[in-house]
């Protein structure tokens, strides 16, 4: 099965 | 005080259109720069980033740089009361709790306008680099909402490889599987139809459907989309607003447990 990443984990808080 | 006054009107009823469903609530920011909007879906999985450049509109004037939190779908019911060929102006006060939307009619004979409550919206900011990226595939936006459509009455996720051979959209349900690959196809009568690839390298990641189909909701704003895919980053979904900036939406990949 396959799992969804999150945005946030590619880019930082500015 | 803030007074955007854009005579395509129409173009700031699509950005809504394409961003209410994927969006609740978010915090448009004005500077010298334009009008812009950074904002995550509720799941944090997909991101829209709006930029309407000030040279696009026909007055632009944004005395400090200030940022509105609006519901969308508030706003979206606001907007929907201006006719398509209106212009619109978004009118603000420094410290005021609401914004001004008003409508007038291309010969000047209805002008309507229309306040709206500002919302405090906590939102998360992102830095979101320049990329390279392994692919850039153009297409007519059209072309691009058909197969999102179609794939999804068969499966949740698409499967979206760049070869030399082409871009592929693969996906498999209950009942079966697809494929559909196009070519690049430059001899086309307008630009705007043709299909463009640029590989760099080749590349295949797999995307939930349901927010690619949200995207395409941006179709009206612009004939042709691009897709930037590379194997470390999210999908980049591009649609220019013309002569006045973009709507892109990005969205994480799913990946192999």
């Amino acid at each position: 099965s396959r799992v969804q990443l999150s945005i946030t984990e590619f880019y930082r808080s500015t | 005080m803030l007074e955007l006054r854009l005579v395509q009107g129409s173009l700031l009823k699509k950005v809504l259109e394409a961003t209410k469903d994927l969006v609740t609530d978010a915090n448009f920011d004005c500077s010298a720069t334009g009008f812009s909007l950074q904002a995550m879906d509720s799941s944090h999985v997909a991101l829209v980033a709006l930029l309407l450049r000030s040279e696009g509109f026909e007055h632009y004037r944004c005395d400090r740089n200030i940022s509105m939190g609006m519901n969308l779908n508030n706003m979206s019911k606001m907007l929907k009361c201006a006719g398509n060929d209106d212009i619109i102006t978004i009118k603000g006060d420094d410290g005021s709790d609401t914004v001004t939307f008003m409508f007038e009619s291309p010969n000047q004979d209805k002008i309507s306008d229309f306040e709206m409550k500002l919302m405090d919206i906590d939102s998360e900011h992102l830095g979101i680099p320049e990329a390279e990226y392994h692919a850039i595939v153009k297409m007519p936006s059209s072309e691009f909402q058909r197969i999102c459509k179609d794939l999804s009455s068969i499966g949740d996720t698409v499967v979206i490889s760049v070869t030399k051979e082409g871009v592929k959209f693969s996906t498999r349900g209950d009942i079966g599987t697809a494929n559909i690959v196009c070519r690049q196809n430059k001899t086309v009568d307008k630009p705007e139809e043709a299909t463009i690839i640029e590989m760099n390298e080749p590349v295949s990641l797999t995307f939930a459907l349901r927010y690619l189909n949200s995207f395409t909701k941006a179709t009206p704003l612009s004939e042709s989309v691009t897709v930037s895919l590379s194997s470390e980053l999210p999908v980049v979904v591009e649609y220019k607003i013309a002569d006045m900036g973009y709507i892109r939406f990005y969205l994480a990949p799913k990946i192999e447990d």
